[in-house]
């Protein structure tokens, strides 16, 4: 039969659901031994902060879709924390081999670390079912169109998580090499979020970049930091 | 099988961009 886009979202979305099938809701053993390893267990820090933005996500996910969705909300969450606890086994992995040492206790316990990792985990499952595709031309302007499309397109999982453009940019490189299994069109899509970034989002004002930018002239030459204006 | 440029370092990996080696 001939490919259309509703097939082609139905390929995609049963190619992610089939994929996360092995991956439970909660972590995995191996997840869990990195967990123990560390100097703070950060188990008990995670499940909660799962259950509080699970709560945020899916109601916003109504406020935006439709009451009647909060349901839907829920299911698009619990695939992603699937995806999340799949992407950060494999980059623990990764992280051991390339480090030789099996105590991440600094980063499984830095709260930005989880919340990245999470909201790229959302928004590669609200890509999938084609709910941020940029369809107002590459952002989303507000207003017009169809409110599905253009409501929960990114940056709209920041807003929910409370997470800055800046930190959401440093997960999306090794998300991408963790998870080799990403459609062409998720890379593509997680690409653009960064492109995004780069030039629109990490330049408002409030960005940490400013305040990182500032620090990094402090010592050497006195150069003026640019306003977010200029 | 994509073409997203992989810009990040062997020798860098998540603990680094979250400060953490």
């Amino acid at each position: 039969p001939p490919q259309t886009p509703v097939r082609a979202a139905m390929t995609s979305i049963q190619q992610l659901r089939g994929d996360l099938t092995s991956s439970g809701d909660q972590p995995s053993t191996n997840l869990a031994t990195y967990f123990k390893n560390c100097t703070v267990d950060p188990t008990q820090d995670v499940l909660k902060r799962l259950e509080t933005l699970g709560q945020t996500f899916s109601q916003r996910f109504g406020q935006a879709v439709g009451p009647r969705c909060v349901v839907l909300g829920w299911q698009r969450f619990k695939l992603g924390v699937r995806l999340y606890y799949k992407v950060m086994e494999a980059m623990l992995k990764s992280e051991e081999k390339r480090l030789s040492v099996q105590n991440f206790s600094k980063l499984l316990n830095d709260v930005t670390f989880h919340t990245s990792l999470l909201a790229c985990s959302l928004e590669v499952v609200m890509a999938t079912y084609g709910e941020s595709s940029f369809k107002t031309g590459g952002y989303n302007h507000g207003g017009g169109g169809d409110p599905v499309e253009t409501d929960v397109c990114f940056p709209w999982i920041l807003d929910v998580v409370s997470l800055t453009a800046f930190d959401f940019y440093k997960v999306i490189e090794s998300f991408i090499k963790a998870e080799p299994t990403l459609s062409k069109d998720i890379v593509k899509h997680l690409e653009t979020c960064e492109n995004l970034i780069m030039e629109r989002i990490a330049w408002r004002t409030g960005s940490p970049l400013f305040e990182l930018l500032k620090q990094e002239h402090e010592g050497g030459a006195a150069e003026q930091v640019e306003t977010p204006a200029s | 099988s994509h073409d997203y440029h992989f810009g990040l370092e062997d020798h860098e990996g998540i603990s680094e961009l979250f400060d953490c080696d």
